[in-house]
């Protein structure tokens, strides 16, 4: 691997960025979706963060332009270049820009976008070219990688290591809890007493619990649980993300992290995902969801933020009015906050820090308090 | 008609890969036409650059490996002297 003259790097972990403008060639989702995959390449080896914005600077402008595009080096017409980014760094440097000369597709069919996106990624985060034909940093367009399971070469690992470091330890003991996947500084233990969740959510019989880079999937009938990295079963998935909850009746687990929602079928990201919470009714200031479930008897989904909690209707696909409320009135017992919840065998289950109560909505009162990690056959 | 055609695309050739050493390897612009092409000169010492960065036989020479690779689709990012 080699890095820029100077080995330019970004001088803090959380960048931000933008896509100023889409292709024709593909649709919006599929563009942010190659996008955030080609983000995630780099996040998962990194301790770097990337965060969308819609408007003003970000750290990275990501733009599709053809010939002089104004930075002094334009593109050739389709074929040959087919992008170029540039280091980190402000204004211009930093910036990703594709050449929308080229037939940009998902597949291999033409040029495919994630491919291109994580490797100018790679220049925009400060690696320059590498020698190593088996690298994504390899300036030559090669399709012969596995591009549903791509994984990064060590030599780009390497690279990328050598200007921001390995992902952050988890604050739980690292110690990996079965053989899912290999043991990796970080990774979350399954019987670490202060174990606490991103976020829980059931998906089809099975329940999973998420946390960081990863999740546990429970089966009911399997004593262990099983270990997974979020991005070996979806992808295009961030990371630590805030809340989920499964819609049995339309087979899909709604993925929340900031204020843009997923949804999942199985192991399929669904299309037309990401869209954002407000269009689900919240208001403008709130910027994140902390736990959610849905009652798939009343079909309503409810929401909690910080405090508060929001009723959704799945059939009218609205808030419903009267809401917020807090959370204290009407789930006694739970609360003020909330950081995960779920629902088995008619009990919601709410996790808060390491700390899990079972309560049962028709009596409306906490019937048993667990551990969090109660699951796990610790 | 065969031999201008060869003459012209030669020179075609020699356009392309003069082009792309510069865009990409830094190769001094107007320093030296193909034409003058020896072993010493900075036009084939780039060539055996990125013949090697490129993982291809080093020859000095725009071979016919070396042209394929040349065609192929790449990343243009902005080299170090921009």
């Amino acid at each position: 691997f080699s890095t820029f003259p100077a080995s330019p790097k970004w001088r803090k972990t959380h960048l931000t960025y933008r896509i100023v403008n889409y292709t024709l060639d593909l649709s919006e989702n599929a563009v942010d979706s190659a996008i955030e995959r080609a983000l995630r390449v780099w996040e998962e080896v990194t301790p770097l963060t990337f965060t969308r914005i819609y408007e003003g600077e970000a750290d990275i402008m990501i733009t599709f332009s053809v010939r002089e595009h104004g930075d002094f080096i334009p593109f050739d017409g389709p074929g040959q270049v087919l992008a170029h980014a540039f280091a980190p760094g402000q204004g211009i440097l930093g910036d990703a820009h594709f050449d929308d000369d080229e037939q940009w597709t998902e597949d291999t069919a033409g040029i495919n976008l994630f491919l291109v996106a994580a490797h100018e990624l790679g220049h925009s985060l400060g690696l320059y070219h590498s020698d190593n034909p088996e690298a994504l940093m390899y300036p030559i367009y090669d399709t012969s990688k596995d591009l549903p399971r791509f994984r990064l070469s060590q030599d780009d690992v390497k690279g990328i290591q050598s200007l921001y470091g390995p992902p952050p330890a988890s604050p739980a003991d690292p110690v990996v809890p079965t053989e899912s996947v290999p043991p990796v500084p970080g990774t979350p233990a399954t019987c670490n007493p202060d174990l606490s969740f991103d976020a829980i959510s059931t998906l089809r019989g099975e329940i999973l619990f998420f946390k960081d880079r990863y999740f546990w999937r429970k089966h009911m009938n399997v004593l262990e649980p099983e270990f997974h990295s979020i991005s070996t079963f979806w992808p295009s998935l961030p990371f630590n993300i805030d809340a989920a909850y499964e819609v049995t009746s339309k087979d899909t687990v709604f993925i929340f992290k900031g204020k843009q929602f997923w949804a999942i079928r199985g192991n399929e990201a669904q299309a037309g995902y990401p869209k954002r919470i407000h269009t689900l009714g919240f208001p403008p200031t709130i910027s994140k969801i902390d736990a959610a479930i849905s009652d798939k008897e009343e079909k309503k989904t409810y929401f909690f933020a910080e405090n508060k909690y929001w009723r959704f209707d799945e059939r009218k696909w609205s808030m419903d009015p009267g809401f917020p409320k807090l959370i204290t009135e009407d789930f006694p017992g739970i609360g003020p906050k909330v950081d995960a919840v779920f629902e088995a065998f008619g009990f919601f289950y709410f996790s808060s820090g390491s700390s899990q109560m079972e309560f049962d909505p028709n009596a409306k009162r906490v019937t048993r308090i667990l551990k969090s990690n109660s699951w796990f056959n610790c | 008609y065969p031999l201008a055609r060869g003459v012209r695309n030669r020179d075609s050739t020699m356009d392309f890969a003069q082009n792309y050493l510069e865009n990409y390897y830094n190769l001094a612009k107007d320093v030296e036409k193909f034409f003058r092409r020896k072993d010493s000169s900075p036009v084939v010492k780039k060539i055996k650059e990125m013949q090697s960065f490129l993982g291809l036989k080093v020859t000095g020479q725009l071979d016919s490996d070396t042209m394929e690779m040349m065609h192929k689709p790449r990343c243009g990012v902005p080299d170090v002297g921009h």
